[in-house]
């Protein structure tokens, strides 16, 4: 279970105080397929970098399967983010001088997978992904949508109880984003827990629930709207 | 007038030999507005990094005005590419230490422009593309989104001749993509040649000519075609 409750983010800078997140509760149950939609700027990779535990809020509780984050040691931390958690970054976050390869095989090593099964997971992901004849190319030597993909590959490849994909298709063709969705439902369907950021009304409207952020607040939180 | 004649890319690799563009051959006017869309991975990026002057083909010829691209010098190149081309980045490509607003100036600053007219020009495109209030964080500081309109801005500063944006809204809400596709269109009716790359067919079917590019070639040159 995801809880968080009166959530707040705030860089205090120089001459002005920015209030990313103004007091954000939201309860999300083992599970459940969210969608988070909201303007540019409006806090939504923000409350994701939370709920992956990669940041701390200013003010307010994040409970994480009952647990409070903010009481969990650095260990325990790294561990829930490892085991618990795939994240699909929006500004993907490879690392540059390993190969596709071996930056969707990164999670699997931390986990302490052995190799063969490491290199059996890695694989399917590449070819779902249609990689595999860029697996040795480092994110230099890909498009942007090829690393968009690798990202996507990384987060899904420790098949995560919770995936938090930050706007996972903005630099895929229509088909390809809907290959990508297709994926995330094949996971939804093993009973994980799915947060997507979108700002693509048709990818919101295949979630059973959005959350719409506006100005570091929630707006609206419930079932997809009809177009 | 832009003129590539039977342009490749290639890049050898250890074991590979990727053709990223493998004969393409196309003319663009000036003032004309021209999408260019295709698969990810297809050489779209390649293609708009050879336009923009900011890499060179492996074969073929390059042509800016009459001018063949090859026989231009370093300083030539510089000057094509700071008075002439203003470019959207796929992945923005943001100086990490300067704020929003220098970020903006710099074109500017390098075309001699005195400070006073640099900081109305700067101004104008803040405000076009809602960063006044962002506008001295620097880009660590910044949403995805807002890094992205931070990129438009950049490109726009210089009233270029010729715009070159790769997905320049890939990260933005609907609203957010049309305002910024208004501004491009605002720069077209000055007489400016525009080529954008996108994976969205609604932004294609606005231009007056698309590009369809597949494995390193031109599929398809002609008017948008309705959906
Ligand atoms: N430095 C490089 N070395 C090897 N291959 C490369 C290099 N840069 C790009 N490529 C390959 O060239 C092909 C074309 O890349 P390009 O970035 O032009 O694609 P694109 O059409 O812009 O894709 P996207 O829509 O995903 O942005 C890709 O298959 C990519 O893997
Ligand atoms: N380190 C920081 N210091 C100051 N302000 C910040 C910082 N990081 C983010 N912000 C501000 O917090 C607000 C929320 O940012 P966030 O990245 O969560 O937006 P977002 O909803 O993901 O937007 P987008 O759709 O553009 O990706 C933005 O207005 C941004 O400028
Ligand atoms: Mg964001
Ligand atoms: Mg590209």
């Amino acid at each position: 279970v995801i809880e968080l409750v009166q959530v707040k983010k705030t860089y205090t800078m120089a001459e002005e105080t920015v209030r990313a997140l103004a007091g954000v509760s939201v309860t999300i149950q083992p599970g459940e397929y969210v969608a988070v939609v909201g303007p540019s700027g409006s806090g939504k990779s923000t409350l994701m970098n939370l709920i992956g535990c990669l940041d701390r809020p200013s003010e307010g509780r994040y409970r994480l399967s009952g647990t409070d984050v903010s009481d969990m040691s650095e260990n325990q931390l790294a561990d829930v983010r490892n085991r618990r958690i795939g994240f699909v970054f929006q500004t993907f976050n490879l690392l540059p001088r390993l190969t596709a390869y071996e930056n969707i095989e990164l999670p699997l090593i931390y986990q302490g997978l052995p190799g063969g099964q490491r290199k059996e997971r890695v694989n399917k992901r590449l070819d779902q992904l249609g990689l595999s004849d860029r697996q040795k190319h480092r994110p230099a030597e890909l498009s942007g949508g090829q690393r968009q993909r690798v990202a996507v590959a990384r987060a899904l490849v420790t098949d995560p109880a919770i995936l938090l994909a930050d706007e996972p298709t903005g630099n895929l063709d229509q088909r390809t984003g809907q290959e990508i969705l297709g994926l995330f439902r094949e996971l939804h369907q093993t009973g994980q827990t799915i947060v997507l950021v979108t700002h693509d009304p048709h990818i919101a409207q295949q979630a059973e629930r959005v959350i719409e952020i506006r100005d570091g607040l929630v707006k609206r939180d419930g079932a997809p709207l009809k177009e």
